[in-house]
């Protein structure tokens, strides 16, 4: 129990710390374990600080910078611990352009590291364009949805017809 | 633990069986708001044993179940199949892996490995183990990304309880 | 109180179908009071099916058919009793291009019926694009925050040199 | 009521003096994640009589005045001036109205209204005469859009009282 859950906590806290300045180019977070001596019972604190800012509470971080966050934190579990599957569902929503294509980056350098399978939906031309293949959803038949499989080019018409 | 497919028949809109081929890498989901691209990852928390209809977006489990639109009736059942490789695995057990999940109306849940009847518990162990399940970090819903930051640090650690 | 309440009730029902309809090119959508007979106790309900789908529970709603129906909501408050200032931080985050467009065109058509003023905060290049005027925030000096006023070409620039 | 220019020193991202104007029709707010944008239209709602720290994404209503950098030593104070013309009044008011909200360390907030000190409560009072004030169903802030529809009902109604 308590043994694993620390080994556990400094391979995580190693690979976000790693991710995290990968992904602000810069800057510097940790993990902490707080609350409690005893790693079972203690809660896990994010300290963050994009490059050039004052280390202030996660909350005031701004939208773009919390799911860039977030992203570091669950890749940094996944390298622990592969998971078979992973599903980002809209995340690159907040992201600026220069974010976007970072977040890409690491989708890519994560394909290489892990056998982790990644389902991500996007309305982000620039994100469909860094996936290996897509899949369309239609609603053709109004209320019933059906799975098409779709180029790139298709992706971009199918997102017009709309 | 490999994922290779996701079979749908009567799940949320997906009212016509689909088949979804996971294949290795990044696979993109595009689609206009409202098609049911949501829903479609939906179904793979569902199959991994969701308990919370409420995380399935609906106010009872039941709001799973294709409801009907316009010109096509309601179904009574909604049923997932997950299609998966374990690791060649010591105690000679099956490598394929075909987890199903099927809901009646007024019947409730019942789940199926390999063809043989088994309980919720079974599921969700089975995939603990793997690292992944209905509840893994790695499964992140629409607009949830940033509630790993606002998550309270006793929830955060249970995250870290998986990873070891 | 009460007969007040229910004057702007109707008048905000009014909007908010219209509104609806606009914003989904079809469907229906109107509101309820409901939990008692007493306006000034009771909730208000929102019911809305987008085209060819049947009446569900709000939560079924996807993210962007649920960004969209809120904007009808706010906006018919708006024209019931037009608020001097109206903020709109990435609200077309969860919106797709098509819905974008649509949109914009009710953005168009508000500040043509109401004296309203917007501040529109976006990623989105056609949201930009439809805008009377932009300001960009910039941290050239880390951590610090400029207000500079952008053209198109410049907007796009900023965003660029991230 | 027409608002007309927003004034920062010391808030948030905001250390130097910034002003914004706010002209009729649509203003666009653009700029890298990060830079200040949610930070500026933050202003708006502090100004208007915010009293919820969370609300302001800090942990104390401190967390608003200007923290420092690498480079630049943190503030004291934070002030936020809205500057607005009332609809022609009856009671002889002047029409300019210049509305500021200051916060000092370990010295809490204080408002003044066209010069004079005033309560809290006054400045709520003005603005939700003008359809307008802090919690303005119109001052949606980020990823709060659906937050209109996983409102209660019983909360909905009472953004419906506002527009009454
Ligand atoms: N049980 C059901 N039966 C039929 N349709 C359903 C059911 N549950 C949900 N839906 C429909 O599915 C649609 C939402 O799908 P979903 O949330 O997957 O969209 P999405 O593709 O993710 O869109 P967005 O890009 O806006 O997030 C809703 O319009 C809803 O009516
Ligand atoms: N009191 C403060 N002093 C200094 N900086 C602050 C203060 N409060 C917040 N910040 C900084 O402001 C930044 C966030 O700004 P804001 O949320 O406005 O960004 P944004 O432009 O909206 O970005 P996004 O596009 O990602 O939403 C954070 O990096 C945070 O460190
Ligand atoms: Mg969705
Ligand atoms: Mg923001």
């Amino acid at each position: 129990g308590r043994a694993r859950l620390l080994a556990a906590f400094e391979a995580v806290d190693g690979h976000f710390r790693r991710l995290f300045t990968t992904l602000f180019e810069g800057g510097q977070a940790h993990l902490a374990l707080i609350d409690s001596d005893d790693p079972l019972e203690a809660g896990l604190e994010i300290m963050a600080q994009p490059p050039g800012k004052k280390l202030a509470a996660l909350t005031l971080l701004s939208g773009g910078e919390q799911a860039l966050t977030a992203c570091a934190l669950i890749f940094a579990l996944f390298l622990t611990n592969p998971a078979p599957i992973c599903v980002l569902d809209e995340v690159d929503a907040p992201l600026d352009d220069a974010n976007i294509e970072r977040f890409c980056d690491l989708l890519e350098r994560m394909t290489q590291e892990t056998d982790t399978r990644y389902l991500i939906v996007t309305h982000n031309a620039v994100t469909m364009s860094r996936m290996h293949r897509l899949f369309g959803v239609t609603m053709i038949e109004r209320g019933v949805s059906r799975l098409v499989s779709v180029d790139l080019g298709g992706a971009e018409r199918l997102l017009a017809a709309e | 633990m490999r994922i290779r497919r996701l079979k749908l028949t009567g799940f949320k809109s997906f009212v016509d069986p689909t088949e979804l081929h996971i294949e290795p890498g990044l696979t993109g989901i595009v689609g206009p708001n409202g098609c049911g691209k949501s829903n479609l990852l939906e179904a793979i928390r569902w199959v991994m044993g969701e308990s919370s209809a409420r995380s399935m977006r609906g106010a009872g489990m039941e709001d799973v179940i294709f409801a009907g639109t316009d010109s096509r009736p309601g179904r009574d059942f909604a049923e997932v199949t997950l299609v998966a490789e374990r690791a060649p695995a010591e105690d000679g057990q099956d490598r394929e892996l075909e987890v199903i999940r099927r809901i009646e109306r007024g019947a409730g849940s019942a789940y199926r490995m390999n063809g043989r009847d088994v309980r919720a518990k079974d599921i969700a162990l089975l995939f603990a183990d793997a690292a992944t399940g209905a509840h893994s970090p790695a499964l992140v819903s629409q607009g949830k990304i940033a509630a790993v930051i606002a998550a309270k640090p006793t929830e955060r650690r249970q995250m870290l309880e998986e990873a070891a």
